[in-house]
C-alpha cells in the first residue's frame, strides 16, 4: 500500500513546462523524480522525503508513471491551497489521486491509469562549483521575467559581492545586479538561456530563496529547497564558438 | 556557432 499527502501541490506547476510525463519513484524514504526535457538541455530532479508528507506510507518500491500535463490540470483547478494525496494498492496499473481544498473542505478523487514511460536513467555526479550563490527567489524570478521580455539569453557574472545578469539582443541590452553574501572560489562568467531560467523560476512559490551553482564547463544548477526535500534544475553549458 | 550541449553527455547512464 502506498499513501502520501502533500501540501505543496504548486510543485507540479513548476515542472510541467519542462517535462510532460515522468516516473515517480516511491520508496519508504520518500518520492523521487529525475527526468530530462525533450531537448536534453534541462534536467529536473525532485526529492520529497517521507517526513514532509502527512501521512506517508509506502511498504514496497513503486514506480508510478504520471502525466504531468494531466496532473497540472487537476491541480490547477483545485487552487494553490489544495493538498494532493497519492494512493496506490498492490495493482501498480492504476493509482488514486485525491485533492482536498482546505478552505472549502471539497474533496475530488480520481482513478488514474499509470503510464508506461520510456525514461532515460540519469546518473548525476557530485560537482564542485566555482560559485554557489543564494539570492531571494522572487528577485531571481523578477530579473528573469523582466530581461526575457526583450532578450533571449543572459550572461551571469559573479564576483565576491555581486551577481550580474546581463543580456543583449536586436533591440539593445539590459542588465540586473544583485548583492549576495556567498562564497566564490573566483570570478565567473557564463551564458544561460533566459527561456529556461524563466521556466525554472516558476518554482519561486516553493521557497524564499534560490541557490545558483555555477561553473563554466559543467551543467549549471538552480535549486529550490522545499520542506523535507528539494527541486533542482540542471542546465547544459554552451559548447563551441 | 556556439550551441547548447546535451545533458545526456554529462548525466547519461554509465
Amino acid at each position: 500500500l502506498f499513501h502520501a499527502r502533500f501540501e505543496q501541490a504548486g510543485l507540479v506547476d513548476a515542472i510541467k513546462d519542462l517535462i510532460q510525463d515522468s516516473d515517480f519513484h516511491c520508496r519508504d524514504s520518500g518520492i523521487a523524480l529525475r527526468n530530462m526535457d525533450n531537448s536534453q538541455v534541462a534536467v529536473v530532479v525532485i526529492l520529497l522525503e517521507a517526513g514532509g508528507f502527512l501521512p506517508y506510507h509506502c511498504d514496497r518500491r513503486l514506480n508510478l508513471g504520471i502525466s504531468l500535463t494531466s496532473l497540472t490540470k487537476i491541480v490547477h483547478y483545485a487552487g494553490d491551497e489544495a493538498t494532493l494525496a497519492l494512493k496506490a494498492n498492490d495493482n501498480p496499473d492504476t493509482f488514486n489521486l485525491v485533492l482536498e481544498c482546505l478552505q472549502t473542505g471539497c474533496i475530488i478523487k480520481y482513478d488514474i491509469k499509470s503510464r508506461d514511460i520510456d525514461q532515460e536513467h540519469l546518473e548525476i555526479p557530485k560537482t564542485d562549483y566555482a560559485a554557489t550563490i543564494t539570492i531571494p527567489s522572487a528577485e531571481f524570478q523578477r530579473i528573469c521575467r523582466n530581461l526575457s521580455q526583450l532578450l533571449e539569453s543572459v550572461a551571469n557574472e559573479a564576483s565576491e559581492e555581486r551577481i550580474k545578469f546581463s543580456s543583449s539582443g536586436d533591440i539593445g541590452s539590459g542588465s540586473a545586479t544583485l548583492r549576495h553574501n556567498s562564497d566564490l572560489t573566483g570570478p565567473i562568467a557564463l551564458t544561460i538561456s533566459l527561456k529556461y531560467l524563466v521556466n525554472f523560476s516558476k518554482a519561486t512559490a516553493l521557497s524564499y530563496s534560490v541557490t545558483l551553482s555555477l561553473s563554466s564547463e559543467v551543467p549549471q544548477l538552480v535549486e529550490y529547497k522545499v520542506e523535507s526535500g528539494f527541486a533542482r534544475f540542471y542546465f547544459a553549458p554552451q559548447i563551441g564558438e | 556557432p556556439a550551441g547548447q550541449g546535451s545533458l545526456l553527455s554529462y548525466f547519461g547512464q554509465k
